[in-house]
């Protein structure tokens, strides 16, 4: 079943953050 | 390998191959991982979503990674 415009929204915004804390933690490094 | 163990480079591996946006479920990976119990994979999950390798999607039971193929 075909996601809806709401659910690709939240998980952009999940994907935005793993990014953020990827390279938070490549940082640290 | 890249920092990761054994395990958690199987999860995050599965995760990876799956194409569909709703990303790889918790049940599909411990059917496509029989050998481990659902707390090494619970303990991988969380330490690749804590490292920012995967994130959820449509609920805290599906999954997708951030690494791109």
């Amino acid at each position: 079943s075909a996601l809806t415009e709401e659910q690709k929204k939240k998980i952009e915004e999940n994907r935005q953050k793993a990014l953020a804390r990827r390279a938070e933690k490549l940082a640290q490094r | 390998t890249n920092g990761l163990t054994l395990h958690q480079s199987q999860v995050l591996n599965l995760i990876k191959a799956y194409p569909k946006p709703e990303g790889l479920s918790f049940q599909e990976l411990r059917s496509q991982l029989p050998s481990l119990n659902a707390s090494v994979i619970k303990q991988a999950v969380d330490f690749l979503s804590n490292e920012g390798h995967i994130y959820s999607t449509v609920d805290d039971e599906h999954f997708k990674s951030t690494d791109a193929e």
